[in-house]
């Protein structure tokens, strides 16, 4: 039985997609059955997989048209590594949404249809507390928060708790916080290394090990269309991708 | 008449709040009498001017409670300007505004009561094409994006542009592009240059030619609760944005 997970954090531009990408990416090559779902309407993580511009079954059709998630699935050309494209209509399925009963656990039935030929899910968010975010949180089991070292990203977490807070409460009590990672992390900077101290002591052993080094190379491989680990495997933003893959494997929380 | 920029895109973590309050600071100390008023939940803005946690009228009163803008205006301690704190009830006015009548225009005939005060009024908008930045849109006189020198950044350009024709269309036909500025810009990065190229091909005198580079002072000022400007006037973070003011002033987009 898949684990999914959710990728989230409402502030904007503190590495989700590229986590989504990269440990997914990571996680298939270690052997793992892997599905990255893009739910955010810009679909970056589409793009980022080489799939910008696909035209086909949407999340937009399995969240507002009913079409099974299934039929939504596509390859990467990356073994072991499936995703669900996202598209710009998202955009509009947040307002249909709003009005859909059970409005917040569309995503949670479309996944458990498919979760059960994966070993891990990881679905990417968009910046927001919305409705498509708290899908997510209510489809998944645990919660990877990618945490920018920096401050306003630090002040953004308290909330984000909150809002896990009220999904475990009502609408997904099995929804646990599997880890924060830093991202964009540079050992010269001060103000890294404070906000570090800072998520060490809030979060104690949850805040992985691993630290993601900001590293042009996960900035540049996007627009080649594939994730680091492809585009150049040895440089250290890939290689912090394949230890957060091992560190997350070995904590056991997926077999 | 102040003119009213947004300050929108919907790429999370491009700079829009580091814009809104170091743009607004330096427009500020060149003698603009000048408003910022801060439409995200996250409410960045607001921190990053020394008012985290204010209590008093906020946005949220101002656009589902019906409240006077004017009456939620405080001062930042620094000479000629102002704010309007966000807070994250936001989230919430999301969901109301939906089934409000008129509600792209509530924010528009907010600010008209307020603008005739200031030469200069920045509306900081949250990482999304949602009804919050469809209200900043609708009720302002000009638009500048903020462009991070990123692949992904670049990619939603063309989608953030469709969503200013469709404003221009059907809300706001006064709606212009004040410009396009490029942010966390660092030399030594082919992927900047390449970015930046491209932008100028899109944009050509629209993108200004002031550059804001990567630069720590931009990112620690916040957590003292103050502009770069205050923080380290001579830092090139700051300096940048004081040229951006000038650049700005000069080109006589507003008085
Ligand atoms: N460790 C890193 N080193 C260098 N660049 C990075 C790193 N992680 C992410 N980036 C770049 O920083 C930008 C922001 O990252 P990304 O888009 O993954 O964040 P996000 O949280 O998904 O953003 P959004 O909130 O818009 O969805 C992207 O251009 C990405 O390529
Ligand atoms: N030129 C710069 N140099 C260094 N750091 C910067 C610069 N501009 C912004 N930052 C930092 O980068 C992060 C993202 O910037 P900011 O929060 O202003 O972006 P935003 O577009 O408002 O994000 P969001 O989409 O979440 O609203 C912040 O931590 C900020 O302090
Ligand atoms: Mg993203
Ligand atoms: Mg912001």
């Amino acid at each position: 039985m898949g684990r999914v997970l959710a990728i989230a954090n409402q502030k904007g531009g503190v590495g989700k997609t590229t986590t989504a990408v990269n440990l997914g990416a990571a996680l298939a090559q270690k052997g793992a059955q892997t599905l990255v779902v893009d739910l955010d309407p810009q679909a970056n993580a589409t793009s980022g997989l080489g799939l910008r511009g696909h035209q086909g079954t949407t999340l937009y059709d399995v969240l507002v048209g009913g079409a099974e998630l299934s039929s939504a699935v596509v390859g990467t050309g990356l073994s072991r590594l499936l995703v669900v494209p996202g598209s710009r209509d998202l955009v509009a399925a947040e307002i249909e949404l709003l009005s859909a009963d059970g409005r917040e656990r569309v995503l949670r039935r479309a996944i458990e249809a498919v979760s059960p030929h994966f070993d891990v899910v990881l679905i990417d968010c968009p910046p927001s507390l919305g409705i498509l975010t708290i899908n997510a949180l209510t489809a998944a089991d645990g919660i990877l928060i990618p945490l920018q070292a920096e401050y306003y990203a630090l002040e953004g977490v308290a909330e984000l708790l909150q809002a896990v807070e009220r999904i475990q409460a009502a609408l997904n009590p099995g929804l646990e916080i599997d880890g924060v990672v830093m991202t964009m992390f540079d050992v010269r900077n001060n103000l890294a290394h404070a906000v570090a101290d800072e998520a060490r002591k809030h979060f104690g052993d949850r805040l992985f090990l691993t630290f993601i080094p900001r590293n042009v190379r996960l900035s540049e491989s996007p627009s080649h269309g594939v994730p680091a680990i492809t585009y150049d495997p040895q440089s250290k933003g890939a290689q912090s991708y394949v230890a957060l893959a091992e560190e997350i494997v070995s904590r056991g929380t997926f077999s």
